[in-house]
């Protein structure tokens, strides 16, 4: 464990409260891509399969049951409790154009012909994607309230701090995941866009985000 | 090769 994938993996956790509580309390999901979070929960449904099968650590655990206790529960908010508010006419991008190719490739290029790791490898390649309906609706509606941006800006700080992680882990431990390493790349250059919006308009106190 | 592979990041 180092300081950058203990700070990536609080960010991440970060973004996820900040989410679940912008919907609980606000008791609306206007504005949130359901999509985006269906795609999180079998991201994490998929990857934690080894909750019970792989102990890695007490840490490594509970945040895998965290992640998925606080992905299913927004979802359970988006798509029952708070449905009413749930935008779906703008929440419109084709997820199966997301699933069929990761599933495809996870078949082709995994690091072993075994249902875990293939489903890992899903998991993986998923997540790179899992956001473009969160940032397509943006795109759509052409805003996006300060605190969703505030949840993409750590969710995407904590893959970049994740960029940082595989650097130091491959200097200091020869580590290297080539599989999470290319996906957590293209994942993060999804984000550069948004960081720049962010940055350029968010911080500058407009709060809203709203796009040229 | 179809050993397991373990994954200790989230």
């Amino acid at each position: 464990m180092n300081i950058f994938r203990l700070s990536g993996d609080v960010c991440h956790l970060v973004a996820i409260i900040i989410l679940f509580l912008k919907i609980w309390r606000s008791k609306s999901c206007a504005g949130i891509s359901g999509k985006s979070q269906l795609l999180f929960a079998l991201v994490f449904t998929t990857r934690y399969l080894d909750l019970f099968t792989a102990f890695i650590s007490i840490y490594n655990t509970v945040m895998k049951v965290v992640f998925l206790v606080l992905a299913y529960a927004t979802v359970s908010l988006i798509y029952f409790r708070f449905r009413k508010s749930y935008d779906s006419e703008s929440d419109s991008f084709r997820v199966e154009f997301l699933l069929v190719p990761v599933a495809g490739l996870s078949f082709l290029e995994n690091y072993s012909f075994t249902p875990l790791e293939i489903l890992w490898t899903f998991s993986i390649y998923l997540e790179s994607v899992a956001i473009l309906p969160q940032l397509f609706m943006i795109t759509k509606t052409g805003e996006a309230e300060s605190i969703t941006t505030h949840y993409l800006f750590f969710l995407g700080l904590y893959r970049t701090l994740y960029l940082a992680n595989w650097v130091w882990r491959y200097h200091e431990e020869g580590f290297f995941d080539q599989i999470a390493v290319v996906s957590g790349v293209v994942q993060t250059i999804f984000y550069c866009d948004f960081f720049y919006l962010y940055f350029t308009r968010v911080l500058r106190g407009s709060g809203k985000m709203t796009l040229p | 090769a179809d050993e397991e592979v373990a994954h200790d990041e989230l």
